[in-house]
């Protein structure tokens, strides 16, 4: 397994911390939740409850699908829905970051991995790009 | 370069061709441009000319930032502007798939890259799926 060894040899961490994480509240409602996706440009974010546990995904086509009616493109509807109701819940967890051989597998189908502790508290995503790198540094040393 | 050797004794190909592409045509205003990212719901899809020659990127977060207004979010300005006046025109192209250390380099930093040929006509995207599932399986043989 040539990728695995050389994987384990670098020690540089492939996790980006909570406090890096652009997030929303649960109970957020959806005009809130356009507007912050709007602002950081990420395609796809994760949204926690008020004692930082995971609780699901969001992006703008979940908001943006609501908005579509015969007679147009309406926001009305944005105020009044909180973004546990539309979000995305079954998402894969992963609870540890030495298994870089499932990390590689789950990325294939993924952008990126919720990472959490035990209690399912939010810790930080693993990335594509964070993956990417790596194997580009490793291939080269 | 134990990486690139290993890719290079793979045939498939990477590439996803053209005819698979969800994209836009550079003179469609963002009403419909909005209609189409929320149903396909990629993030980011290839403008192109009415000859096909890729022009650029577009993304929801481009349209929605012009619906943010200090009354609320509106979509009355996107029935009136063209999807070529706000996209993306600073893409990286590629015209050649073989040089796997290269795109693996851009993918780093891009989601996809845009493929050509010569005469800067659409051939398709190399995407960041693809390269794992080529390094996954590469990595297990
Ligand atoms: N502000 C920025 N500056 C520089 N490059 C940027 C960027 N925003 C996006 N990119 C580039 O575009 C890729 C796709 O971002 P996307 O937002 O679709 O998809 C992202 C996003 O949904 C999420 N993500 C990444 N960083 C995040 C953060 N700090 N907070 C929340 N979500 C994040 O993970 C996905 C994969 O991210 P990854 O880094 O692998 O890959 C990123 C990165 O290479
Ligand atoms: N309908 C679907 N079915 C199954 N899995 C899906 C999916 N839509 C998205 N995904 C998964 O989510 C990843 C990120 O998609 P995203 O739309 O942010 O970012 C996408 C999108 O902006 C673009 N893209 C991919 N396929 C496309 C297509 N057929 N037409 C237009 N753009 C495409 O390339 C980026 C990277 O795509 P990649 O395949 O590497 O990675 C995809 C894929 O693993």
């Amino acid at each position: 397994k040539p990728i695995e060894t050389v994987m384990r040899e670098s020690n540089r961490d492939i996790l980006i911390p909570a406090d890096l994480v652009a997030t929303v509240n649960q109970d957020n409602n959806l005009q809130h939740v356009f507007m912050v996706l709007t602002k950081v440009k990420y395609a796809k974010i994760p949204v926690l409850d008020n004692d930082n546990h995971f609780k699901g995904l969001v992006s703008l086509p979940m908001i943006t699908e609501l908005m579509m009616q015969d007679t147009g493109i309406t926001s009305r509807p944005l105020e009044a829905i909180k973004v546990k109701q539309i979000m995305q819940k079954d998402v894969p967890t992963i609870y540890e970051r030495d298994n870089l051989e499932a990390i590689l597998r789950y990325l294939v189908d993924e952008n990126f991995l919720v990472f959490v502790d035990s209690d399912t508290h939010f810790k930080g995503i693993i990335t594509r790009r964070e993956l990417f790198k790596e194997i580009n540094y490793l291939a080269h040393n």
